[in-house]
């Protein structure tokens, strides 16, 4: 199975 | 004061109605210098929206103050409803708004109709998304993507993307079975959006949400084709062109467990 991971741990807050 | 008019209703419309399902509230920030920019992401922090409305997309373009308009997505598309795809359609806000004003004119009848829509605080988190360089590029006709994604749902509820020099492979694997397709580039000279590209510095074998991948291609009407941008183990880039500006989606892939 695949998790989805979430776009925070790619980009960061400004 | 902001005072934005498009010469057909239909571009604004189209573009609330690829977003709106996936971001209720956002802020459009307008600048003289920028136009419309919003950037906006999804309740699970999966999908990222980015949308530039150029001013070169309006008809007549003013702003005098950079401006936010907090808006409630769903209630704009209710008013854009209100009005024809081919009227103008004009948005206007004082520099300190706590409404938007929308006009539509009908080009033939002499009909005007106004609407007011109340403007929220928004607190939003901004993401820094710097220009990646990515392995590959793919553009295809933007409805042939749109038919893959929609199609391949209803076997998985994910989908493996698999670019090399000489194809891109959709693929599918469900309970009742499993399906792919297989898209070689190819350049139509008398269509040119009906040719597939690729551009590719290495190959790469990404995994996806269906869900997302079905909720970005409700943004098929803008633009006649997609480009697709894919990076090993970062998320994709899917990127509609407007007349002036883009939509853009980013996408978090799916890793193994």
């Amino acid at each position: 199975t695949k998790k989805q991971v979430s776009l925070m741990s790619f980009f960061g807050k400004k | 004061m902001l005072e934005g008019k498009f010469e057909e209703a239909s571009l604004l419309k189209k573009v609330i109605e690829s977003i709106k399902d996936s971001v209720k509230l956002c802020n459009f920030n307008c600048s003289q210098s920028k136009g419309i920019t919003v950037q906006a992401i999804d309740d699970s922090r999966v999908l990222l929206i980015a949308l530039k409305i150029d001013s070169g997309s309006f008809q007549e373009f003013r702003c005098d103050r950079d401006l936010v308009l907090g808006l409630d997505l769903e209630s704009l598309s209710k008013i854009l409803k209100q009005g024809n795809n081919e009227d103008y359609l004009t948005i206007i806000a004082e520099d300190s708004p706590d409404s938007l004003l929308v006009v539509f004119e009908d080009k033939k009848k002499d009909r005007i109709s106004e609407f007011s829509l109340k403007l929220m605080d928004i607190d939003s988190d901004v993401l820094t998304i710097d220009d990646m360089e990515h392995d590959c590029s793919i553009t295809m006709p933007a409805y042939e993507f749109a038919k893959i994604a929609r199609d391949m749902k209803t076997l998985s509820e994910s989908l493996q993307i698999i670019i090399t020099k000489d194809s891109v492979k959709f693929n599918a694997e469900g309970q009742i079975g499993s399906g792919s397709i297989i898209l070689k580039p190819h350049t139509d000279m008398e269509k040119p959006d009906e040719s597939i590209k690729i551009e590719l510095n290495q190959p790469v074998v990404l995994t996806f949400g269906a869900k997302y991948l079905n909720d970005i291609v409700k943004a098929t009407a803008l633009s006649s084709t997609v480009t697709i941008k894919l990076t090993d183990k970062a998320p994709a880039l899917f990127e509609y062109r407007l007349p002036s500006g883009y939509l853009r989606y980013y996408l978090a892939p799916k890793f193994d467990d």
